[in-house]
């Protein structure tokens, strides 16, 4: 794998998106994943519907939360999602709508990425894509404490402020590299663009803070 | 209570709007017979909700801010004490709410709180330093930007007040994350600044995260070489 790598540069993720006050970053994790997958296999760059996943996705809890192992079934079980131009997103519980006539992009299934942090950063590199492994991006679900007053920078938090065992975000990897020999993991958030560094966070790669190792996954189309 | 073990387990919920109608109720109670100017405003809200035969019972912890009030003989609580922490029970059957429970005891504000944890714990360079004298004057030139840029609005002066002691104590605990952070990460003034720890978790974050297991997914295939 290449020392560096940022899937923006490609083309590949769509602008910051803002879920309001609204405890929906798992459906914008799972979107932003699926966006990525698509744009590989396709070729075509589509902004994703996270209001279908509120409305459509029974088993979680839209606003109150949910689960991107959940969200992954849930495409799958309703025939693919939608753009965000037909089902646009209003931060807020609704009636499902979903037509499969509108389905712009469907997903074969989904898995889950290893737990060794060091190893996921291939599977962000190019030249894998014909394997599932080959995820461009993945929901590892970050804590939140420091996340509330991030800027700017390179976020090393100490343990107990972004402890692994509370995880409570869900955002989206799309790409690692240096800064002045920080190792960093480029994570973008769905906050609007008005936070962090133009709505990316950037956390400290190779120690596993804030539990960005655990539960990360990728769809598979 | 909860009919069956299942039903105790099930649809424990922590969701601002949905406890905002019950809030609401409890602090109506509260301030039930008192005069417009001396009623207590309703600050932050979290809690729980559980099934209780038709209807549901919310368990909230709330703060309530009661007006400034300068005559000990009509004053409920000193004037150094505005701040009240409220536990309420409140049962929502057929669209009613009935107060079940409420106990409310007063607490220091939370700048206070911070500023004294802030210096003799987390800070050992500042250990025994306090805070600078013009802290207040400068909290509110900060308070007033941070109004402007993210354009907020308050309904009442009271809020307002509420939110930039909010305020001032979250700028303290960015500072505190600052001191600790390892990495060139800078901490500070954001558009959540005037939010508590509970109100953002809450809004924004996602409590299913760390409390259900997903569905078992396969594992991502290895990489034969490097």
């Amino acid at each position: 794998a290449p020392h560096e790598w940022d899937w923006r540069n490609k083309g590949a993720v769509t602008k910051v998106k803002d879920q309001g006050m609204c405890g929906s970053c798992w459906a914008f994790s799972v979107t932003g994943n699926v966006e990525g997958q698509w744009f590989l296999k396709r070729g075509a760059l589509l902004s994703l519907s996270e209001q279908e996943l509120l409305d459509c996705d029974t088993v979680d809890k839209a606003c109150l939360g949910g689960l991107p192992s959940n969200a992954y079934s849930a495409i799958k079980t309703l025939g693919g999602l939608e753009t965000e131009d037909d089902y646009s997103y209003h931060g807020h519980l609704q009636t499902c709508s979903f037509s499969a006539k509108k389905a712009r992009v469907y997903i074969n299934d989904s898995v889950e990425l290893t737990q060794n942090e060091l190893s996921e950063a291939p599977a962000l590199a190019p030249g894998l894509t014909d394997s599932p492994r080959a995820s461009p991006w993945s929901q590892p679900p970050t804590p939140s404490s420091p996340l509330q007053f991030y800027r700017r920078g390179i976020s090393h938090p100490l343990r107990p402020l972004c402890s692994p065992w509370f995880i409570d975000h869900a955002v989206l990897l799309v790409g690692y590299g240096n800064r002045s020999d920080t190792p960093f993991w480029a994570i973008k958030n769905s906050w609007g663009s008005d936070w962090g560094e133009e709505g990316y966070y950037y956390l400290h790669r190779g120690s596993g803070a804030c539990g960005v190792n655990t539960m990360a996954s990728s769809a598979v189309v | 209570a909860p009919s069956s073990p299942a039903a105790r387990n099930e649809a424990w919920v922590s969701a601002f709007p949905e406890l905002l109608g019950p809030a609401r109720y409890a602090l109506e109670m509260y301030n039930h017979g008192r005069a417009a100017g001396t009623r207590a405003a309703l600050g932050s809200v979290r809690g729980r909700v559980r099934r209780a035969g038709r209807g549901m019972v919310y368990s909230l912890k709330a703060t309530l801010e009661e007006p400034p009030c300068n005559d000990p003989t009509v004053c409920q609580l000193p004037v150094a004490k505005k701040t009240l922490l409220c536990s309420f029970e409140v049962l929502n059957e057929l669209g009613k709410h009935v107060l079940l429970r409420r106990n409310c005891r007063p607490v220091e504000t939370k700048v206070t709180d911070d500023r004294n944890e802030t210096l003799s714990s987390v800070l050992p360079l500042s250990n025994k330093a306090p805070l600078p004298q013009d802290f207040s004057v400068r909290m509110v030139s900060i308070f007033k930007e941070f109004v402007t840029k993210y354009n907020r609005t308050y309904e009442t002066k009271e809020e307002a007040q509420w939110r930039m002691s909010v305020f001032a104590s979250n700028v303290i605990r960015a500072q505190k994350i600052q001191a600790l952070d390892r990495g060139t990460a800078q901490y500070g003034v954001t558009k959540f600044s005037d939010l508590t720890e509970e109100e953002f978790r809450t809004f924004y974050l996602n409590p299913l995260l760390k409390e259900k297991p997903g569905r078992k997914m396969r594992l991502a295939k290895a990489v034969p070489d490097p």
